[in-house]
């Protein structure tokens, strides 16, 4: 099973056309493995992005060194997944 | 009975399957269960038939779970598949909708991509088959039919997340609902479920031509982002897909309005910004409430507007 520790979701926000080409572009970069969540539309608009734990670094400084603005909106993938398998089990007791 | 099935939780493939069973045992004159074909890995691809009578009266096609990872698609699909069976004889307007048409309603579109979500990979979206020449696995189910197929908005390389395809409807999970719709040939409506980020679209993605229903289906989608957000609050962009989110080559709802199915819409259900695809189990229900009465606004309208 493909776990996605340290893995983050970072919420980035092109303030122009040129950043959303520099977005796209990431997201083909076959190294990082990037995963868009959300894919970059339009300036202003948020895009969410799945940063896996070994190319964060990388993403960060190329996303800073472009000034292109972003938040951290899952700080642990696998985490948030751990809990959902928690929840499921859970709920799977109570329906026996 | 379903009334142990707790709607608030997530659920594996075989689960959904064994409750899409309970539903059509407690609902005999009214639910049935149908399969229209076999996924990649061979896997049943079932639908829920709601009809009250009558031989080949006009329909409405729903679907949700194409893009496996959109789990909250799955969900909603199976508490609205309960709403609907609930809410024949008592609500009017849905008592309305099934005395003079029948819905079809496939929750688990993607079930090759589901069970590999739950067994491997929870990010998996695509589907699962083999593309010949790339160590690459899938297809996405949303850019491989046969609207604008390949064109921009889609991907040629077999490692992406909107990878075409080798040709249109090379997929058995699409060719399977095209097959469907076109064999029964009085379908109305398809309204094809994903998440996230809180759209209401229409037709057209793969080009940037209005839709020659525009109007209509832009005044019938702003009615029904209006009231979703009245029950929590939650905001919608409704529009073409090419205005509203970018251009998207092969859709299932092009290809249903370029067949003929003049009430083509996709959802983007939540969320509303935090969890992503991740959204916590707690959200399906207060997902699933608010998008009811956009759906029912939209099956009302072409229960009143046949064409």
């Amino acid at each position: 099973e493909q776990l996605f520790v340290g893995d983050q979701v970072l919420r980035v926000t092109a303030s122009d056309e040129e950043q959303i080409a520099l977005l796209r572009a990431l997201g083909e970069r076959a190294d990082l493995q990037v995963d868009f969540w959300r894919d970059p539309t339009k300036p202003g608009h948020p895009a969410d992005l799945r940063v896996p734990f070994p190319s964060l670094q990388a993403v960060k400084i190329f996303l800073e060194s472009h000034s292109i603005s972003y938040s951290i909106m899952i700080e642990d993938v696998q985490q948030l997944l751990d809990e959902e398998k928690k929840t499921m089990m859970l709920s799977r007791q109570l329906e026996r | 009975s379903t009334s142990t099935f707790d709607f608030a939780s997530y659920h594996t493939l075989d689960e959904i399957y064994d409750w899409l069973d309970t539903l059509v045992a407690d609902h005999p004159g009214l639910v049935s269960k149908i399969q229209i074909g076999q996924s990649y890995e061979n896997r049943p691809l079932y639908v829920l038939k709601f009809s009250t009578g009558g031989s080949n009266r006009p329909a409405i096609w729903l679907d949700t779970g194409i893009h496996s990872r959109e789990w909250v698609t799955q969900a909603t699909g199976v508490w609205t598949a309960n709403k609907l069976a609930e809410e024949y004889g008592q609500d009017p307007s849905v008592t309305a909708i099934l005395d003079s048409m029948d819905i079809f309603f496939e929750i688990v579109t993607n079930p090759d991509g589901y069970a590999f979500t739950h067994s491997s990979n929870r990010m998996w979206r695509k589907t699962r088959s083999i593309n010949a020449g790339s160590s690459c696995v899938g297809v996405d189910p949303n850019r491989n039919w046969d609207a604008g197929f390949g064109g921009s908005g889609s991907s040629s390389n077999p490692c992406s997340e909107t990878y075409h395809g080798p040709y249109a409807h090379s997929e058995s999970e699409v060719k399977s609902i095209v097959d469907f719709i076109l064999g029964h040939g009085n379908v109305k409506a398809v309204i094809s479920i994903h998440s996230y980020s809180q759209m209401l679209m229409f037709p057209y993605g793969y080009k940037r031509t209005a839709a020659p229903d525009y109007e209509e289906l832009n005044e019938l989608a702003k009615k029904a982002v209006n009231d979703l957000a009245a029950v929590h609050g939650t905001e919608y962009t409704y529009g073409s897909i090419v205005d509203t989110i970018y251009m998207a080559a092969g859709t299932t709802v092009d290809w249903a309005y370029e067949n003929g199915v003049k009430y083509s819409y996709t959802f983007e259900l939540r969320d509303r910004g935090h969890y992503g695809f991740l959204l916590p189990s707690s959200q399906i229900i207060p997902t699933a409430t608010e998008t009811w009465p956009a759906l029912m606004d939209i099956m009302v309208h072409v229960q009143q507007h046949l064409y």
